[in-house]
C-alpha cells in the first residue's frame, strides 16, 4: 500500500487568528442533534443598522430539495434579498426528504430567529446531516432559545471558529478563511466566509 | 453536502450581489468533486451588510468588477478547502483541461475525470494510470465532437512543487508514450498536491475542477454514516 501517510489537515489548514467584518456577530452552541455532544447549532447575526442588508443565494440543482432550501427560496424571492440580517444553520440533521412536516420545523427555525430580532422573513435556514430524518425541533428549540436569552454573541475568533464547526458533520477540520481587502479607491472592506462538506460533494447550484 | 456563507461588510445592492456569488459559484464550488454525488441540501449564501460606509455597490459601480473578481478568488479558497478535506482524501488533485473549442467542452472533460472513481482510486494508490484519465475523456457526455480529436489530445502529470522534469507527458497529440518514466510518475504521483493536464488542442477555451483521490477513509466513514 503506497498511499500517503495521514496528514494533520486541522494544523494546515484551520487559521489560528482572523480579522473579521463589522457589524456581524456569531454564535453557536451544543443543542443535543448530534449524537456525540459536539456543536451542531449556530447563528449569523447583522447587527449593522446604517444600511439595509442585502443577500443572495445559490442552490442545489438535485430534484429532490430539502426544507431549508425551499424555505430560503421563498424568503429571498418574498423579500427580493433585502433586510436578511440572520442566517441560522444546524448540523446533524438535513432535515431533507421529511415532506410536510418537515418544511414546518424549517419555517419554525426561521420564526424562532426572527422573534428574537423582532423581524419578520429576516432569517436563512440550512440544515446538514443525515438525509430522511425528522429534526428534533425540540432541541433546535431549545438551542436559539439558550443561543439568544443567554447572548452567546460575539465576534472574536474563537466565536468564528465555533459556528464553523457547528456546521461541521463527517469533516476533518471547520473551514474557515477571512481576508481584508483594498479597493483601488483605497476602500478597506473584509470578506468572512467558511463552509461545511466533505462527502456528498459535487455541487451544481444555481 | 455542500454549505457555505460568505459576509461581507461592504453594501453591495442585492442583484449585483447575486451576479458577484453566482460568477463565483460557477468558478469554484461548481467546479470541485470529492465523490461525484450531489445533495439536497447543497447551498451558499452571501449576506452584504454596509457596515463599510461607502454608496452602495451596484452593477454599474466602478468598484463591481473589481469586487466580483475578489469573491470569485475567495471562493476559489473556500471551495478548495473542501476538497483538501474530502472525508480521508491524502490528495488534492487540479484537472486543467485547455485548448477546447468550447469552454463548456472543457468543464464537462474535466468533471468527468474528477469524478471517476477509478482515476480518484489510481491516484490514491500512486499508481499512474494515464488509460482511465484517457477513458474518463472518452465517455465525457459532450454533445459533440468539436473539442475532442484523438490525434491533438496530450495528456500530463503535472508536479506542484519545484521538482524537474515538471512535467511528465503520458500521452503526446494521441500516441501514448509507452516508455513513461514510471519512477518520476510515483515521485509526482506521491506529492499531496498536482496536477492533471489535458491538452485538447482543438481551441484556446480552459476549464479546472478541483478534486480528490478516494481512500479507504472515504469507505469507512460513509459505510455507516447513519449511526
Amino acid at each position: 500500500q503506497k498511499a500517503s501517510k495521514a496528514i494533520d489537515k486541522y494544523a494546515l489548514y484551520v487559521p489560528k487568528t482572523g480579522v473579521f467584518p463589522k457589524g456581524f456577530k456569531v454564535a453557536a452552541v451544543a443543542s443535543g442533534v448530534k449524537k456525540n455532544g459536539n456543536l451542531d447549532l449556530g447563528v449569523l447575526l447583522n447587527v449593522n443598522k446604517s444600511y439595509e442588508s442585502s443577500a443572495a443565494a445559490v442552490f442545489t440543482t438535485n430534484k429532490f430539495q430539502a426544507a431549508p432550501v425551499l424555505t430560503c427560496k421563498r424568503i429571498l424571492k418574498s423579500t427580493n434579498g433585502k433586510g436578511i440580517n440572520a442566517i441560522v444553520v444546524n448540523s446533524g440533521c438535513a432535515n431533507s426528504v421529511t415532506g410536510e412536516l418537515g418544511m414546518k420545523d424549517a419555517e419554525n427555525m426561521v420564526n424562532l430567529v426572527d422573534k428574537e430580532i423582532n423581524s419578520k422573513n429576516s432569517t436563512l435556514v440550512m440544515s446538514t446531516g443525515v438525509i430522511g430524518q425528522r429534526l428534533s425541533m425540540d432541541k433546535i428549540s431549545k438551542g436559539i432559545e439558550d443561543i439568544f436569552k443567554q447572548n452567546k454573541f460575539n465576534n472574536d475568533f474563537e466565536s468564528w471558529l465555533n459556528i464553523a464547526k457547528s456546521i461541521c458533520t463527517t469533516d476533518t477540520f471547520p473551514k474557515l478563511i477571512t481576508s481584508t481587502f483594498t479597493l483601488t479607491s483605497g476602500v478597506k472592506y473584509t470578506l468572512t466566509g467558511m463552509a461545511k462538506g466533505a462527502g456528498m460533494i459535487c455541487p451544481n447550484m444555481a | 453536502t455542500l454549505l457555505g456563507y460568505i459576509v461581507t461588510d461592504l453594501p453591495i445592492q442585492s442583484q449585483a450581489l447575486q451576479n458577484m456569488l453566482t460568477h463565483s459559484t460557477d468558478r469554484s464550488f461548481n467546479c470541485i468533486s470529492v465523490d461525484g454525488d450531489m445533495s439536497t441540501n447543497d447551498t451558499i449564501c452571501m449576506i452584504a451588510n454596509g457596515a463599510v460606509e461607502i454608496p452602495e455597490i451596484t452593477q454599474k459601480s466602478s468598484e463591481f468588477e473589481e469586487v466580483k473578481q475578489q469573491v470569485t478568488e475567495f471562493g476559489q479558497r473556500l471551495a478548495k478547502l473542501v476538497v483538501r478535506d474530502g472525508e480521508g482524501a491524502t490528495k488534492f488533485v487540479t484537472v486543467n483541461v485547455k485548448n477546447a473549442y468550447q469552454f463548456q467542452d472543457a468543464k464537462i472533460i474535466a468533471e468527468s475525470i474528477s469524478n471517476s472513481m477509478l482515476v480518484k482510486c489510481a491516484l490514491y494508490g500512486q499508481d499512474a494510470n494515464w488509460g482511465r484519465i484517457l477513458c474518463a475523456i472518452g465517455y465525457a457526455k459532450l454533445g459533440n465532437l468539436r473539442s475532442l480529436d484523438t490525434d491533438k489530445i496530450n495528456v500530463s502529470f503535472v508536479a506542484t512543487d519545484d521538482s524537474q522534469p515538471h512535467e511528465l507527458k503520458l500521452v503526446v497529440n494521441g500516441v501514448p508514450q509507452l516508455n513513461i518514466d514510471e519512477e518520476r510518475a510515483s515521485e509526482i504521483l506521491a506529492l499531496p498536491d498536482l496536477e492533471v493536464s489535458v491538452d485538447l488542442g482543438t481551441g484556446t477555451e480552459e476549464a479546472q475542477f478541483w478534486t480528490c483521490d478516494l481512500s479507504h477513509e472515504y469507505v469507512t466513514i460513509n459505510g455507516d454514516y447513519r449511526s
